[in-house]
């Protein structure tokens, strides 16, 4: 499983 | 997206929209400190340099364009705008914010995710966020008159960083790899920031009575 990102906040 | 994000994000824009008001109708800007303005205007560009090259959602592009045009033009009507830029509180406002700078831009090359361009400068407008509403506090604590959309601004702030914890939370129990220390730490310290305002504000409104702080 890939790492989920924070970038997808804002 | 989850409620807590969503009703973080929501109250984030209120707080914009409320400035904005303030800025627009009255033509007053008294009690805003521009240093903490000026500090969330760099906050989103170095956050958003992302925005043409990763492409989340309509609604995330949306909202950085909001943050980024809102945070620009606040900081353009207080230095530029005849009449706004007269009602600003130049004397009080004398926070040195480039030394706030200059330590978050030197923890975020040596504490990151990873040690590239984007990452580092979207690492330091984390911790540059944390720290960003400093002036503004200070500013508050020396004019101490603080005017109910001024101090509706900050609250909402502040409640959009507390949305954000719980957003955190839920995610960290319903996403698998869903681990950002360097984000939550300094969106805790961020919030924590907040805790004492927090605290005057909620013994106003219990009293009815106009937001005053403590010398």
């Amino acid at each position: 499983v890939t790492k989920q990102s924070s970038h997808d906040e804002l | 997206m989850n409620i807590f994000r969503l009703a973080g994000d929501m109250t984030h824009l209120a707080s914009v929209l409320v400035l904005l008001l303030k800025i627009h109708t009255i033509k007053s800007c008294a009690g805003v400190s521009l240093k903490t303005q000026e500090l969330y205007a760099i906050v989103f560009a170095t956050r958003y340099l992302d925005i043409l090259t990763s492409f989340v959602s309509i609604y995330n592009t949306l909202m950085k364009l909001i943050f980024l045009g809102s945070s620009f033009s606040i900081v353009w009507y207080m230095k530029y705008h005849k009449t706004v830029r007269r009602t600003y509180d130049r004397d009080q406002d004398t926070f040195r914010h480039w030394f706030l700078m200059l330590p978050c831009l030197l923890l975020a090359l040596l504490i990151h995710e990873k040690f590239t361009f984007f990452e580092v400068l979207w690492t330091f407008s984390l911790y540059l966020e944390a720290v960003a509403i400093l002036p503004q506090l200070v500013l508050l604590q020396r004019t101490r008159n603080i005017d109910n959309l001024t101090g509706q601004y900050i609250f909402l702030l502040g409640g959009y960083r507390g949305f954000y914890i719980l957003n955190w939370i839920y995610r960290y129990f319903t996403e698998p790899h869903y681990v950002h220390w360097i984000t939550w730490i300094a969106g805790l310290v961020q919030t924590l920031l907040y805790a004492d305002f927090f605290y005057y504000y909620f013994l106003s409104w219990k009293n009815n009575k106009k937001l005053q702080l403590p010398a």
